[in-house]
């Protein structure tokens, strides 16, 4: 989940 | 998504609408600098390597293609359309993009979450757009003689900064787990680079005068 939190801003 | 980041995306998104709007409509690309379109070209495409691996919403997806979009065609519009690129100031924007590049590359190897190709580019991406803006803010004080709408235009990408910052507050306090110090540090650079701007662009804004810098 932590990866996909880094990643959901653009 | 809040609504900080919401509004940091639509500040960002008008700031490039601004640009394309001065460059496709006026034809011209006067007091932009290409070093800096370049250098976003390869933020974006650095950061956005995942668009067909990682999928978080249409929104995101959308926004990436944008702002990939864009960058590029503004590259384009500069090199090579026949009428605005003879408005490029060639011979005041010779920052030395390379003497950016490196050492972002070198930190990106250096300090990161991950060590995997994907997360180092993307790790470059975040330090590269950090000090992307730098050539353009040479330019301007080459120059300074600053049109409304690339006067608007930086001031646009500041505000995206700033709301960046405000989205990340909130996050920290309104999820569990969500902490990135290397976006943050970075964001934090890339928005104090813009403090000087500011400070000029609000004097002229209060004084209801042109957008002057001091030599």
């Amino acid at each position: 989940a932590k990866e996909e939190e880094s990643h959901d801003e653009l | 998504m809040n609504i900080f980041r919401l509004a940091g995306d639509m500040t960002h998104l008008a700031s490039v609408l601004v640009l394309l709007l001065k460059i496709h409509t006026i034809k011209s690309c006067a007091g932009v600098s290409l070093k800096t379109q370049e250098l976003y070209a390869i933020v974006f495409a650095t950061r956005y390597l995942d668009i067909l691996t990682s999928f978080v919403s249409i929104y995101n997806t959308l926004m990436k293609l944008i702002f990939l979009g864009s960058s590029f065609s503004i590259v384009w519009y500069m090199k090579y359309h026949k009428t605005v690129r003879r408005t490029y100031d060639r011979d005041q924007d010779t920052f030395r993009h390379w003497f950016l590049m490196l050492p972002c590359l070198l930190l990106a190897l250096l300090i990161h979450e991950k060590f995997t190709f994907f997360e180092v580019l993307w790790t470059f991406s975040l330090y590269l757009e950090a000090v992307a803006i730098l050539p353009q803010l040479v330019l301007l004080q080459r120059t300074r003689n600053i049109d409304n709408l690339t006067g608007q235009y930086i001031f646009l990408l500041g505000g995206y900064r700033g709301f960046y910052i405000l989205n990340w507050i909130y996050r920290y306090f309104t999820e569990p787990h969500y902490v990135h110090w290397i976006t943050w540090i970075a964001g934090l650079v890339q928005t104090l680079l813009y403090a000087d701007f500011f400070y000029y662009y609000f004097l002229s804004w209060k004084n209801n005068k042109k957008l002057q810098l001091p030599a």
